[in-house]
This record gives structure tokens, C-alpha cells and sequence, in this order.
């Protein structure tokens, strides 16, 4: 539809929905995708910032989306 | 926010980076 995986829009919706200024950690995504690998997180995540949906923010493991705000 | 101000430049700095890579897919899209 987006271009975009099951997995893919899974995570950037989640970091969409985010509002801390240091954005979701991948922690934070592996709590809340209970069905996903830390793997599998962190593929989608890697796809998502090269496409610039999102960017890395504090240090490598924090994420925001360039649609916030 | 509890982000020191060198927290904020490098935020700020990789949106902007990330909003270019955007616009760029976006081009490469039409």
C-alpha cells in the first residue's frame, strides 16, 4: 500500500505514535511487538531510516519519525 | 525536555539528514 512490509509499518507506526523527544527505543519496540524478533526489528528499522521515515536520535538504539510534530 | 544541547543538535542534525533522504525517495518515486 506505503510501499512498506506488515513488519515495517508495524514499527514506523509505533514510532509515529511516539512523542518523547528521544523518541522509542528498540526496546521499547520488542516490548510491544510481542510476535517479532529483535532481528526482525532491527531490519525494518534499518530500512526505515535509510528511506527516511526515521532517524536515530540520542544514540543508535532511539528512534523518531520524521512525520512528528 | 531532560535532552542536553548537545543531544538536541545531534537530533536535529539527523532530521535533517533524514527529511533529505526522504525527499529524495520521494523524487525517485515520480
Amino acid at each position: 500500500m506505503n510501499g512498506l512490509t506488515a513488519h515495517q509499518s508495524q514499527v514506523l507506526n509505533l514510532i509515529k505514535n511516539c512523542h518523547l523527544s528521544e523518541g522509542l527505543s528498540l526496546q521499547d519496540l520488542k516490548h510491544q511487538l510481542h510476535n517479532m524478533s529483535m532481528s526482525t526489528i532491527k531490519q525494518a528499522v534499518e530500512f526505515l531510516s535509510s528511506e527516511g521515515h526515521i532517524y536515530s536520535t540520542v544514540d543508535d538504539e532511539h528512534y523518531r519519525s520524521t512525520d512528528a510534530e | 525536555s531532560g535532552l542536553t544541547e548537545e543531544q538536541k543538535r545531534r537530533i536535529e542534525e539527523n532530521r535533517q539528514l533524514a527529511l533529505a533522504r526522504r525527499a529524495e525517495r520521494l523524487a525517485a518515486q515520480r
